[in-house]
Order: structure tokens, then sequence, then C-alpha cells
């Protein structure tokens, strides 16, 4: 464990924290794409399946179930409590086209050609584009409550600081992770037009809104 | 189980 993972950890568990909190204080879960909360319980799912054979750490044991409860409970507000709140109209990415090629790669790319490596890689890379469903249904309206963009924020902000751990352990330990790596640089690109706006906009105290 | 396998990231 070093300074910026457990930032960037931290940052993660900010984002969910945020998340329910939105949804419970507003009694709504309008803006978010229910898609992209489907998908994060998918990669937690696929990737921690190692709960179950492998022990790590006490700290990484507990934040792996908390991830994985957490995003689920998320999926049963949005689905069942707060449904109604919910405008599938404008939660229209397709998903098909992030699951299968994922799954491409993580067949192609995979540290072992077994059933855990490879729902691992498939998770890594799916994480990376998880978000897209959400960001693409913020570009239609085009503008977000400030409290989700705190979550987005948070929630992108948390591999940005893998990236400095990444490159810490390779010099400390001479761990390389290239599939975590090349994901992860790519997630947090895609999250570059976003950070722009939220940090020229949200942060100076305006409201998010897109240029037209 | 080399080090990149054992996964102990999040």
């Amino acid at each position: 464990m070093n300074f910026f993972r457990l930032l960037g950890d931290l940052s993660h568990l900010a984002s969910i924290l945020i998340l329910l909190h939105k949804i419970k204080t507003t009694r709504s879960c309008r803006g978010l794409s229910f898609k992209t909360q489907a998908l994060y319980v998918a990669v937690f799912i696929t990737r921690y399946l190692d709960l179950t054979y492998r022990w790590v750490s006490l700290y990484n044991f507990v934040m792996k179930l908390f991830f994985i409860g957490s995003s689920c409970a998320t999926l049963y507000l949005m689905r069942y409590k707060y449904c109604p709140t919910h405008d599938p109209s404008i939660d229209t990415f397709k998903i098909e086209y992030l699951v299968g090629p994922c799954a491409i790669l993580a067949l192609i790319f995979n540290y072992k050609f077994s059933v855990s490596e490879v729902l691992w890689s498939f998770s890594i890379f799916l994480e990376s584009v998880a978000i897209l469903p959400q960001l693409f249904m913020l570009q239609r309206t085009g503008e977000a409550e400030t409290i989700t963009t705190h979550y987005l924020a948070a929630l992108g902000i948390y591999r940005a600081f893998y990236i400095p751990n990444w490159i810490y352990r390779y010099f400390t330990e001479g761990v390389v992770d290239p599939i975590a790596i090349v994901a992860g640089i790519a997630q947090t690109g895609l999250y570059l037009d976003f950070f722009y706006v939220y940090f020229t906009k949200v942060m100076q105290g305006e409201k998010f809104e897109l240029p037209a | 189980e080399t080090p990149v396998e054992k996964h102990d990231e999040l």
C-alpha cells in the first residue's frame, strides 16, 4: 500500500458514499445511468471472485465486500425503491458494444488462460468503459445536478490516483501490471472532458452545463 | 502465483 493507492481507494469510497447520499437525500436517481451502475456490479463481481479463495489483507477484504455490497444496493435502489425517478428513455447507450469487445479483449489479454484470470481481465477492461453510458446521458441532457458531478469527479479521480501508484510500484517493487495500467490510463482519459468542465465551472460555484 | 496474478489492488 502506498499513499497514491490509498488516496485512490478513498476517492472511490467517497464517490460511492456521495452517490448513495444523493439518492437518499433527493429521494431520486434522476440523472444517473442505470446501465453504468449495472456494469459496475458486473465489474466488482467478476473481479472480486477471489474473495472466496485468496486472502490479501483485511483492508482488501473489507473494501471488496463494500464495493460489491454498495454497488448491488445502488442497483436495488434504482431498480425498485426510486424506480419512477429513473428515465430509461435517456439512458440509451448500447452496453452490448462495451461488454462484447471487453470479453474479446479479456480472452486475448490475460495473465493466464483460466476462468478467474480471464474474468479479472474482463472486469478491468469493463471498468475502464463502464462510465460511458453515464457520460453519454450527461451529454444528452447537457447539464447535471452538482451532487452528481461530485460523484463523477471522485469516481474519475480514483483511477487517476492509481497512475502515480503504478509508477511508484514500478520503482519500489519492480511490479508492472500492463493490463491494469493501459486500461487505467484509458479510463482516466475518458474523464478529461468532464474534468475540464468540472474544474472550470463546478469548482467555481457554477452549475454544470455543457456548452451548446 | 506471480505478483501480477495475485491482484493485490482493488
